[in-house]
């Protein structure tokens, strides 16, 4: 089986929730990822630095798990994962989820992931990003009547450690003002929406008269398509760096809001969070290299910078997301 | 009827990097651009 979710980026993934796979049950941190669709953890059999820094699964220690022999492949945004198809009871909160297919990792997707702090990843996309045959997480617990509404949404907090929120089968009103934003899905694959224009200072400096955005959580950054960097990169005098930019820590100051217009509805995104403050670097990331080419695409990705100011739910029973101010 | 799943904000694989003077290395070696050319080929098919 194999599946490409070209948009996952581990790069900047920043938020995890715990779940447990087996009976008795192993922990795993998860990246909870609207950007793909599988679920996948490393195995014992995985070997190298990598998984050795990780939790492993371990199919002989739970009575509960069915393998399938299948070898499967994950290709992400610059990597891959490779391992087996397993079924197993996954524990998500107090859901249960019972014979859930998800990827055995045998080899970890480069060196990097020694740098990860998560184990594994759970996806939260369409099914029909995910590996052939197998069900995704999601939609296992719709069809085994675990949830109310078929439906979940996200709170993130800039908060380090606590704050930060999925909710699954309602959405608790209190994490936002005013009234949700309903914007349809314009693609099955990824949460992939219409967007109207990206503006600053009131002038439109990028997707002018429609593009198509992601709403990604699980990717931190905002990323727009390499076709719509150089405007905006000229406004805010970034300087290249490799495939990203960076901008003196001061401009977070002097720099207006990106207002990104979705519906009809804006969507301002302050100067303090679309720069990234480490040290001296910062910006957001685009990649120079392709905008020569004639055949680019215009797809913006709406990650957890997006994400914190604005809650986020994602509807499957009516293909559309929805969004207020956090 | 409603379940919350709590969440935690972590380090990134970039903060690390950057920490270990390996993002630009990183960055070098996988440019986002790969992932832009993978999205158009899947969105053609």
């Amino acid at each position: 089986g194999i599946s490409l979710e070209p948009m996952r980026n581990y790069l900047d993934l920043a938020y995890i929730g715990i779940i447990s796979i087996g009976t008795p049950p192993q922990e795993f941190k998860v990246i909870l990822d609207t950007g793909s669709t599988d679920l996948w953890v490393p195995s014992i059999y995985c070997v190298g630095q990598a998984c050795a820094d990780h939790n492993v699964f371990n199919p002989l220690l739970s009575s509960t798990f069915r393998g399938s022999g299948r070898p499967i492949s994950i290709a992400y945004g610059t990597r891959q994962m490779s391992g087996f198809l397993g079924y197993d009871t996954v524990k998500i909160g107090d859901l249960v989820d019972v014979g859930q297919g998800f990827g055995l990792n045998v080899k970890e997707p480069g060196k990097f992931m020694k740098y990860a702090v998560f184990d594994g990843i759970l996806g939260l996309g369409y099914p029909s990003l995910s590996v052939e045959g197998t069900t995704p997480v999601f939609d296992n617990l719709w069809n085994q009547g675990l949830l109310s509404q078929n439906l979940f949404a996200f709170c993130l907090s800039s908060k380090e450690e606590k704050g930060s929120v999925l909710m699954l089968g309602r959405v608790d009103p209190s994490y936002y003002t005013r009234n949700l934003n309903w914007v349809p899905v314009s693609k099955l694959l990824y949460w992939q929406i219409a967007m109207d224009s990206v503006a600053m200072n009131g002038k439109v400096v990028a997707c002018d008269g429609n593009c198509q955005a992601i709403v990604h959580a699980g990717t931190s950054l905002l990323i727009d398509p390499p076709n719509s960097i150089r405007g905006i990169r000229k406004k805010i005098n970034a300087q290249h760096f490799g495939s990203e930019h960076i901008i003196e820590c001061d401009a977070i100051h002097t720099l207006p809001d990106l207002v990104f217009t979705i519906n009809g509805v804006n969507y301002p995104v302050p100067a303090s969070a679309y720069i990234q403050q480490a040290a001296l670097r910062g910006c957001w990331s685009s990649s120079e290299e392709y905008v020569n080419k004639s055949h680019s695409t215009n797809t913006w990705v709406l990650g957890d910078v997006f994400l914190r100011l604005y809650f986020s739910v994602f509807d499957r029973a009516n293909d559309r997301t929805g969004l207020a101010p956090a | 009827c409603l379940v919350k799943i709590p969440l935690m904000k972590i380090k990134s694989i970039r903060e690390n990097l950057w920490e270990n003077d390996m993002l630009k290395d990183y960055l070098e070696k996988y440019p986002y651009s790969l992932a832009y050319k993978l999205l158009d080929r899947y969105q053609d098919q």
